[in-house]
């Protein structure tokens, strides 16, 4: 089923702290442009998305959050 | 495999750790255990020695801690997180953090986490390797339980630890490191327990002209030449001749084999050193061994055996001592009457005794010295001479 607005916002922000911490995200809190911002994010999920070999979309669909939610190592995947 | 940016690595080959703390998961003695069993995994790959400190700074330590630790990387209660190390440097360089909010186990359980399994992953950061997007490598980012009985290490990251800083040295490194008198500086390690002077401190060129076996078998359709310590081994899937040591496919049986043969309807592979032997399937030791040899029906004359062969065929295997051979029936799991006899009565042109023996594509192969006679099964007459190690496409 669809997944309810409240659980989609926290599913988002855990996203986002999981590509800062291993993907080397880092949102623009200067920009103006929201839009900028989730291309940007978009592009790292491809990243993360790529390094497991899952189908690489750029969207937060249900096998990248599952992925993201699996117990891991807390080194970065890809360095800065 | 990755490496950390510039290639971070230790420049030394004696690498000194310390294990600062314990979880009250596990017992003090097995977390001892799965670190140094940790390092083990990387120092039989490389030239890298691990040695212990109970006191002092050493190059890794090794902490469990919850949440907020000191560092900048916060631990984030169970799941999520599990450990982090850092790349070869000075100060916290090296060192492995666990999350004490975890359950660290011994074995693989779904309840917890084997910490043998993350610590190894973690030692490789400490070492300077990065992540693999290998799946199923130690070295890939999430977790996997798995059995770790005879965990061995990916070929993926084999590559990468190698690349870093190279394959072992010859003679064959100390794998465990040992514990250590407290003491402000590292001593030297006590050598391995296997006599030496059976290893050649060098492996022998593959196509050496005087390169002899202590022992051959089949295993799974691969060929396994053992000589000390080293292991050849030609195998059906891959072209080149591959070298290992025997402790990389069995860490608990000593180097040095008189015999050993296979049982291939069992899958068993049998290996012989002075009067005892072992069943092995795969990696796996079979439970009630070592055996004594006279469980097998030889007379306590006979101390050690020179070579074993197995007719796949007769379900006979062929055992020789000297110039004389047994012959024992698979089916009545005893040996046969009339024997022993001289190899050179049944076997024309084979009068000496013999170092190993193979039976492959419908022929044995008896070897001695840097000779082997083949010999057709059927009616045990000699077809002809090569050298021993013709195995090898030199």
């Amino acid at each position: 089923f669809p997944v309810a607005p409240e659980k989609e916002k926290e599913d988002m922000q855990f996203a986002q702290k999981y590509l800062e911490n291993f993907y080397d995200f880092k949102e623009e809190k200067q920009t103006l442009f929201k839009s900028k911002n989730i291309n940007h994010m978009a592009d790292k999920i491809r990243e993360m998305q790529s390094f497991f070999g899952l189908e690489v979309t750029g969207e937060l669909n249900h096998k990248t959050l599952d992925m993201m939610k699996k117990p891991r190592c807390g080194i970065p995947d890809v360095h800065a | 495999y990755s490496t950390f940016p510039r290639n971070p690595r230790w420049r030394k080959e004696d690498v000194t750790y310390r294990i600062l703390n314990y979880t009250p998961d596990m017992l003090q003695a097995d977390v001892d255990e799965a670190i140094a069993k940790a390092f083990q995994l990387w120092s039989s790959v490389t030239p890298l020695r691990f040695t212990r400190l109970y006191s002092g700074d050493a190059d890794i330590m090794i902490s469990f801690a919850a949440g907020f630790h000191g560092d900048f990387y916060s631990f984030d209660g169970p799941g999520g997180t599990l450990a982090h190390a850092y790349p070869p440097n000075s100060g916290i360089g090296g060192d492995a953090h666990f999350d004490e909010d975890e359950n660290w186990t011994k074995f693989a359980t779904p309840e917890g986490y084997n910490l043998f399994l993350v610590a190894a992953h973690e030692l490789g950061h400490s070492l300077g390797l990065g992540h693999s997007n290998v799946y199923g490598a130690l070295m890939y980012p999430i977790y996997m339980s798995r059995d770790t009985r005879n965990y061995r290490l990916p070929q993926d990251d084999i590559d990468g630890i190698q690349a870093l800083y190279g394959p072992p040295r010859e003679s064959p490194a100390s794998p465990e490191p040992t514990e250590m008198i407290p003491t402000e500086a590292p001593t030297e390690m006590s050598p391995r327990e296997e006599p030496t002077e059976i290893t050649p401190l060098e492996r022998p060129k593959d196509c050496d002209p005087h390169l002899t076996f202590d022992a051959i078998t089949t295993l799974r359709g691969e060929i396994l030449f053992f000589k000390g310590s080293y292991v050849w081994r030609k195998s059906p899937y891959f072209s080149e001749i591959e070298h290992d040591t025997i402790s990389t496919f069995w860490p608990s049986l000593a180097a040095g084999f008189d015999a050993a043969y296979e049982i291939d309807k069992k899958d068993r592979v049998i290996f012989f050193k002075d009067n005892q032997y072992w069943a092995v399937s795969g990696y796996n030791i079979q439970p009630g061994f070592p055996k004594p040899i006279q469980n097998l029906g030889f007379p306590r004359s006979v101390k050690k055996i020179d070579a074993a062969v197995h007719d796949q065929n007769a379900k006979k295997t062929y055992f020789f001592v000297g110039n004389m051979y047994w012959s024992f029936d698979e089916n009545t799991q005893s040996m046969e009457k009339r024997y022993p006899r001289k190899i050179e009565a049944d076997f024309q042109g084979i009068g000496q005794a013999i170092d190993a023996a193979l039976q492959k594509n419908g022929h044995f192969y008896f070897f001695h010295g840097s000779k082997q006679y083949e010999v057709d099964i059927k009616n045990k007459k000699l077809v002809r001479i090569m050298k021993s190690n013709s195995w090898f496409d030199c």
